[in-house]
């Protein structure tokens, strides 16, 4: 076997200058392997893998690359091999120079090797070189980025001391979208989750979060930031109790002066959320038992529905099917009159044929805009609201914009593989 | 085992043998310069060509590297001006190392350069050493590297607008943790 290492790492090339900012990869899942004989002596095995674990998490979360650990497949079949070594090691043909100075190189082929005299720590833990940061920066040479001369840069050559929790940032998410693309995908339903505070001085403060939800996994989006939350996707199970763990369909929050409700769909079932308790109420204040049937607990709509939003305006539920539109009442606890509708009718295109038609995927009213967005697949149409009708009288009620993509709105909401998904 | 004595293993003791060599003067710094690809050669005078092959050898390399300093240890030793070690091509590389590093661009291998030198750094070189392969290297490396001058400031934040549907209170977006 080791015979075999030097042999073809012998023949392997350093990686050439046209290499450098291309993607090196064209499938979209790779494997990865420490190897065994290039542990490290400084950290225990399974420390070592956490943390490998980990960086590569931290470049699928801003890439559309998903990274599983492979433990069994031949060793030639893995796509990228990580080991520690020092001097001359595991058949590499560039040694390494001892204690200091070089830390680490990778290979185009894959393999990532890190010199075992430098003292590497696991992240946040005292004074060395965080093998964290290096198996971040190492990785993005294998996935074809080059050095990048930029303050705040994981790319950079030299080793920074680790500030506290670093992450990457804009421009290096962007510098490997630059190679691989953005991430897409549908979504189950998008929502803004309301939830109302005391400030120290007694004041009520009304606070809200984003939040994206695809099957069964889901991401906080940090609007300010333009990202979602560091660690995203989160198991729906793990952030919502009681829901389905193969998520939602909509969410809807009835929000008046007399009623303060969240509503998640799934099916032909509907669940009311309990925020106080962070779950699902399997019996409410009001002696209603869930999951309940959608037909009962709002009449005359049927169910599954693709999705819904409250339109506090007029105190309706709007309940998206198909091309059609269910507009209920909370007053009347029953469809408005002309209901059910066709979306072209009630969200008429400002652009003739430019419109989602049918089958969306989410109604999201967004308190960051201000504004009614609905979304299928990669795009989404911006719903004409007070600002634009302001601006512009002639703009029909309730009308779309033309539609753009998803991916230009909200950045980086990115898989990973289900394997490193808690 | 390497002998150390604190719980996290941060007084690991290293033997001399395992030291990286230091960058000390001109001599190691142009090494490090060829190394990370700053310079394509290490001599501007030999009659002999210096190793640039895609497979890097550290035994040739070495070789190379001793009849380099050889040669200019006796040149420095008789002292003519014109035979100094620092070549203009060592000046350009070390004027290009320190302006990608962000130190003072002097030209002049000074001690601040020494530091950064001696940093702990990635063994892939900077730049690559094919010629031709270079060029593109170098154009997609500078719109790397010129994006991060035109994308100056961070992605503008998001501003909450608080005329909430019918103005109720001002929304406010929680900043969580990961």
């Amino acid at each position: 076997h080791l015979q075999s290492l030097i042999h073809k790492s012998s023949r392997r090339k350093r990686s050439t200058g046209v290499l450098w900012g291309h993607a090196a990869f064209s499938k979209s899942v790779l494997t990865w392997r420490l190897i065994g004989e290039g542990y490290s002596s400084q950290l225990s095995v399974d420390e070592q893998r956490h943390i490998f674990r980990l960086a590569f998490r931290m470049w699928s979360e801003v890439s559309p690359l998903q990274f599983v650990e492979d433990l069994r497949s031949p060793p030639d079949e893995i796509d990228i091999r990580l080991g520690f070594g020092t001097g001359r090691h595991l058949g590499c043909s560039q040694s390494f120079d001892g204690a200091g100075r070089e830390f680490a190189h990778a290979w185009f082929l894959g393999d990532i090797h890190f010199d075992d005299d430098e003292h590497f720590t696991a992240p946040n833990t005292g004074n060395g070189i965080s093998l964290l940061k290096v198996a971040v920066h190492e990785i993005g040479h294998v996935l074809g980025l080059p050095h990048i001369y930029r303050s705040g840069s994981i790319m950079q050559p030299s080793y920074r001391p680790q500030d506290d929790g670093f992450e990457l940032d804009w421009l290096d998410r962007k510098a490997i979208q630059n190679l691989y693309g953005g991430c897409g995908g549908r979504f189950s339903t998008v929502f803004d989750w309301i939830r109302k505070e005391r400030s120290a001085y007694g004041e009520v403060v009304v606070r809200f979060n984003t939040y994206f939800m695809r099957n069964g996994w889901y991401w906080l989006y940090e609007n300010r930031s333009n990202r979602t939350r560091y660690g995203d996707p989160v198991s729906v199970q793990v952030g919502w109790h009681g829901l389905p763990s193969s998520g939602v369909d909509a969410y809807v929050h009835v929000w008046s002066r007399e009623t303060d409700t969240a509503y998640f769909f799934k099916g032909t079932q509907y669940w009311r959320y309990d925020s106080e308790n962070d779950q699902t109420f399997s019996e409410d204040p009001d002696g209603q038992r869930y999951p309940r049937l959608i037909s009962e607990g709002f009449p005359g709509v049927p169910g599954p529905i693709d999705t819904a939003y409250y339109d506090r305006r007029d105190a309706h539920i709007y309940f998206f099917r198909g091309s059609m539109v269910y507009r209920f009442s909370i007053q009347a606890n029953k469809l408005a009159a002309q209901s059910p509708q066709r979306m072209t009718e009630l969200f008429p295109a400002l652009t003739p044929g430019n419109h989602p038609g049918s089958n969306l995927d989410a109604a999201y009213f967004s308190y960051t805009h201000n504004a009614l967005f609905l979304i299928k697949g990669a795009s989404y149409w911006r719903v004409v609201g007070k600002r634009e009708r302001r601006m512009k009288r002639s703009l029909p009620y309730n009308s779309l914009l033309p539609g753009r993509e998803v991916q230009q709105q909200w950045f980086d909401i990115c898989e990973v593989h289900a394997s490193a998904l808690k | 085992e390497k002998v150390f004595h604190s719980r996290d293993h941060s007084d690991i003791e290293t033997s001399s043998e395992h030291l990286a060599e230091l960058i000390t003067d001109t001599d190691t710094a142009q090494h490090f310069l060829f190394k990370y690809g700053f310079m394509r050669s290490l001599t501007w005078e030999s009659t002999r060509s210096p190793v640039v092959n895609t497979e890097t050898n550290s035994d040739v390399f070495l070789e190379d590297t001793l009849s380099f300093v050889q040669k200019h240890s006796s040149l420095s030793r008789s002292g003519p001006a014109e035979h100094t070690l620092e070549s203009p091509d060592f000046t350009r590389a070390l004027l290009e190392f320190q302006r990608v590093s962000g130190l003072p661009v002097t030209g002049v291998f000074d001690d601040t350069t020494k530091v950064a030198m001696n940093k702990p750094r990635c063994g892939v070189p900077d730049k690559e050493e094919d010629p031709i392969e270079n060029i593109e290297t170098s154009i997609i490396t500078e719109n790397l590297n010129e994006t991060s001058e035109i994308f100056n400031t961070t992605a503008t934040p998001q501003t909450n607008d608080t005329d909430v549907q019918n103005g109720t209170s001002d929304m406010i977006e929680t900043a969580p943790q990961r």
